[in-house]
This record gives C-alpha cells, structure tokens and sequence, in this order.
C-alpha cells in the first residue's frame, strides 16, 4: 500500500503540473508530501505558481485563481482514475471569460470518461452542455424540471 | 458506469414526482436563484447514502422531506431512485433508492427489494465512484480543496490509489 | 444605551424587513433578539422567508438567497446609519439576472448617501458604474490602472 | 465624508506608483483574474489600520510589500495614501497615511506628519465610518453576514447604534 500511494501521488503530481499549465497558460504547480512524517502519514503542501508571476502562499492566489487551482487538482486526479461521473455546482463563478473557455475545453475533452453535470448561470458553459434542464418554480415553492433549449436558458 | 436516471418524489422543493434524464457528456443545470439547483445535487448525494443532515444544508434528516408552500401542505415522505448503468457495455441497470418518512423511518433499496446502507456503500465502492469529495463539488466549495488540511487532502489522493 | 440598542434594533429590523421585500418582490425576514438574554447581551437571531415558500432556517436558502439576505440586512443598516463609503468585492457573483437587476435598483437608490467601490464581472453591474477602472497585468505580475469606457470592460 | 484619491506603491501586486480618483455615486473596479482587484480592498482595510496579516491574504504583514516577479526585484517598502473629504460641504481635505519597511518598521501619517495608529482610529470613529466589516465586504464573504454567529451579528448592530 505504500508502493500504490507513492506510485499514486507520483502520477497526480506530474499531471497536477500538467493541467494547471494548460488552464493558466503556463506557471508551475505540485504537491509535495511533508518531509517530517512517513509516507504513509504525511500530509500534502500544495504550491502553485502562475505564469510570470513569484510563488506565494495558496492564500495570497486570487478568487478566481484559487477555483482554477483547485479544478487542475480534480481533474489531474481524473486523469489518474476517471470517475464514472461527477456534478459541479457554480463551480465557474469566479471565473473570468477567458478562464472560463480554458475551463470549458478541459471539461469537453474530459467528458470523454466522465459525465459532468454542471449547476451553472454562466451561459458560456450552457452552451457547453449537449443537455440543457431548466428548473422553475412557476408555482412558488414548488420545483418542476423543463428541458430547454439554448435559446430559452440564456434569457433567465 | 453512468448515470442514466434519477426519479425524486417529495425531496426538499420537488413536490411533484419528477424525473431528469442524463446522457453521456456534459448536461447543464440552469434556473433562476431558489429554484431547486442545489436540491437537485443534495439529492443525488442523499440517494448514495449520505448520512449528515447538515452536509445536506438541515438540522434533522426530516428537513430533506418537502415541507409545504403558501397553497401545499407538507408531504410525509420522500422518495428517490437513481438509475446507474453498469458492465463493459452498460447493458446491466442498476437502481439504488432511498425512502424516509417523517416518523423517521429510512429503507434503503437496490433494484426495487429493500437492502441495508452497507449493501449501497459496497455497490458504490464496487463500481469506482469513490467518495463524494471526488465526483460532487457542491456550491462554494470548489475552494475548499486547497484549504482542506494537509491530511484531509490526502484522503483525496488516498481515494484515488 | 440599552435605550439606544433598542431604538436601533427596533429601526433596522423595520428596515430589514422592507429591503427584503424589495429584493425579493415580496416575502418576510426579521432579526430576533434570543429570548433568554439580557438586552444588553442577547445575541440576535435572522430568519428570512422568500415569497410563497415555507419559513426553513437560513442554512436552507440558496446560495443566491443567501447573498440577497445579507445585502438586505446591509443597507437596512445603511437605512439607520449611512456609511460615507463602502466596498464591496463581488458580492453580485451568485446572483440571477433578476436579483441583480433588483441589486443595482438598491444600489443606485443608496447611492445618494454613500460612496460605493464595486469590484465586478458582471456587465450589468459595470453599466450601473458611473467611473469604470480597469486593472491589467499587461507585464505579468504587475498591476496597471486604465480607466476604461464601458465597451472595453465588457471585452475582458 | 467622501472617498477622494488613493495613492499606492509597492503594495502587493502595485509596484509602481499607482492612482485611483474616486467620484459620487458609484465606481467599477473591471479586470481578469488575479489582476489586483481584491488587492485593492486589502489596500484601503491597511491604510484604515488593519493590524491583522491574515485578514490581508498573507502570514505577515510584509506579505503585503511588493515581493517581486519573474523580471523584477522584490521592493523594500510599501506605501499606501487615501484622501478624504470631511466636513459639511467636504471641503476640508485629511488624508491618511501608512508606509511598512521590509524590516518590519511601520509608520502612520495623518495630513503628511508621522502618528500613531490610534490616532488613525480615532479620525476614522469620529467621520462615522465604523467598522470594517461595515464598509468593507471582502470576495466570498457576504454569506458570511448570516453565518456569523448571534452574538457577531449583534455587533453590527451595536456599532450603527
Ligand atoms: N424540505 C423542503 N421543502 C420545501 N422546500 C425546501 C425544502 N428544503 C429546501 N427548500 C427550498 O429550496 C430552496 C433552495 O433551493 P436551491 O438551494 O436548490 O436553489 P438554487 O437553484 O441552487 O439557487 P441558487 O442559484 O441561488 O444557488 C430554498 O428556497 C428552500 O426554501
Ligand atoms: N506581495 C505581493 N507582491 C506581488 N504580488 C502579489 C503580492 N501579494 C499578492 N500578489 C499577487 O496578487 C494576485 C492576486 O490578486 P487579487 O486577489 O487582487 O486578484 P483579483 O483581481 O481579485 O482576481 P479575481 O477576479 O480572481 O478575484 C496573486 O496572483 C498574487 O500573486
Ligand atoms: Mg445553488
Ligand atoms: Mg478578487
């Protein structure tokens, strides 16, 4: 069990690096397991580092950097063991427009082996989607599901 | 495995049976703020075996069955099953339902006959999923892995070895 | 000053539940000093109802909801006591177009009173803004003010 | 009271000299992610006295001295000055200063000659500005409001009274 964590954390890593590059467009990110403790305990740093900028605390990142941090990680672990499928909610409200089309291209080639549901008002990743449900309360308090086209969805 | 199916009666603002169809790819969630978005997620969470009523925005199991409107009174259960399809080929279904009543009453069933949490959690285990920090990232949260504590965060690489 | 708390209580309840209306278009939220407490000490409690729904505990609302209470709670207290300025950091993030359209209804509405600084990705916020600043890395790492005109932030 | 200009150098992500002149009514702060937007809150909670590091996004306060990128050196000093209109017809002009050296020397100015932070303190109280958590409403926090607990709410209230 030691050997798969080690071989585990090794593979997430380097993909970890990989996909922050493609959704910063460059910088440098990577766990690191805390020196002090076995390997079989210890705890795990995260440090990430946009382009051209110095490396700083994971408190110092921006809003928006922070969510593309933290999505790099997910996916970088998708990569190493797809999950069947997996719901976000908002995840892309801090993101800017630009942030949100690299998001948006990361999910299509990863939809491949998973099956996103995105919870979203963004209608970048409503056109994203190859279906669209709306959710209404025409009578108040009480949820009712709609399947709706593009069209529809960007007019709430 | 994939989601084909998820069928919620009396769960949190969906009074009325309801039913959402999901394809391979990506489907999209949209609608205006209160209109049972979220419901939808904690719903998928509740039917795979959640147990904390607070991860589920209650204080008691209860608060998950719809509680009335203005015009509705409450119900006195709430009920949901999700399709998932399984095998190589996806040609095996698999239905995972869950039931609770206001007396606080829960059965769990899997393809229709009443089976124990334990029998869900295996079949869940079975198929790859993981936990649900893995495949469900609820609103607000998506920060919350960076600022997870280390060991916490190692749970999630855990998972995945 | 027990009198004092109690008048401004008493005044910025009224409000809250006012600006809750407004918000929402109807509903009913109100603050509760906890029973058991001296005046002097209780703490308060908030309880939020949006129309035609049930009255659930706050933990219950969206996250929209949520954000929309809070601001309520805000500018009733603006309401009583109008701070000279305020800055507020995308507090429109989780909002519909509806909400947001009834967010800056308020916010034009306060800002007679009150200075505002909104930082924002929100087009329809940006239009409300009678200056419009905008901050650039164009070298990496290093920020740049432009003031910009209303089409040029749309673009970003 | 009205917020006039701020004036900032060295300041986070603001190395060079930097200004921002403040109108009646409303400002938009526009920008991508992680451009220095936010950083420009944790700029007017410093110059208002701030004494927390952690409630600027960083461990200590020179966290806040601009650190440097890939072509340039880190800067020894940060400077941060907001001017303010006060009086009646806001004719009178006070403005405040904060300067912190990477050594950790900090200094204070009110109208340009060296003070102490309670004077900052007092000058803030009597222009009725209040608390921060009054004027300032940081990214992700206005959900806070609500969860703050009974007795925090009661400060809010306590400090319009
Ligand atoms: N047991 C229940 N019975 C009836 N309604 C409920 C119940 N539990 C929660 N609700 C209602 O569900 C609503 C919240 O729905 P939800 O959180 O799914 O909204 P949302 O679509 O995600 O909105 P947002 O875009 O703001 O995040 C609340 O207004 C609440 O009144
Ligand atoms: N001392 C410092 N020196 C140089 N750069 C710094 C310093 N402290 C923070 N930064 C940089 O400031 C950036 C964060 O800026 P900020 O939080 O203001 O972004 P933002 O415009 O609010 O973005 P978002 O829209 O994502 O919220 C980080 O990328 C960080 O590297
Ligand atoms: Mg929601
Ligand atoms: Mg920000």
């Amino acid at each position: 069990s030691r050997e798969l964590f080690k071989d585990a954390f090794e593979r997430i890593n380097s993909n970890f690096g990989e996909v922050f590059r493609v959704l910063f467009g460059g910088g440098h990110a990577e766990m690191k397991l805390m020196e002090d403790e076995d390997v079989l305990e210890a705890g795990i740093e995260i440090s990430a580092q946009p382009p051209g900028k110095k490396l700083h605390m994971l408190l110092a990142l921006s809003g928006g950097e922070k969510a593309l941090t933290a999505i790099a990680l997910l996916f970088a672990i998708f990569q190493y063991k797809p999950s069947p499928f997996c719901l976000m909610d908002e995840v892309d409200a801090p993101l800017d427009e630009t942030n949100t089309d690299r998001f948006i291209k990361l999910l299509e080639a990863y939809s491949v082996r998973t099956q996103f549901i995105l919870i979203t008002h963004n209608v970048k990743t409503m056109q994203a989607a190859s279906t669209l449900y709306g959710i209404t309360m025409q009578e108040r308090g009480v949820s009712k599901v709609v399947s709706v086209k593009l069209a529809e969805a960007v007019a709430v | 495995l994939s989601l084909n199916r998820l069928e919620l009666v009396g769960f949190k603002s969906f009074c009325d049976k309801t039913e959402l169809i999901f394809s391979p790819g990506i489907t999209g969630i949209v609608g205006p703020n209160g209109c049972g978005k979220s419901n939808v997620s904690d719903c998928i969470a509740w039917v795979l075996g959640e147990q904390s009523a607070k991860s589920l925005r209650g204080e008691k199991m209860e608060d998950i069955i719809f509680s009335g409107t203005e015009k509705r009174g409450p119900l006195g259960m709430a009920q949901v099953a999700l399709t998932l399809k399984t095998g190589l080929t996806d040609q095996k279904e698999l239905v995972v339902g869950r039931r609770l009543f206001r007396d606080g009453e829960s059965q769990y069933f899997l393809n229709g006959s009443p089976c124990r949490l334990r029998d869900i959690q295996d079949v869940i285990f079975d198929t790859g999923m993981g936990t649900k920090s893995y495949f469900l990232i609820e609103q607000g949260r998506i920060g919350q892995i960076l600022q997870a504590k280390p060991t916490d965060r190692r749970l999630l690489i855990e998972e995945a070895a």
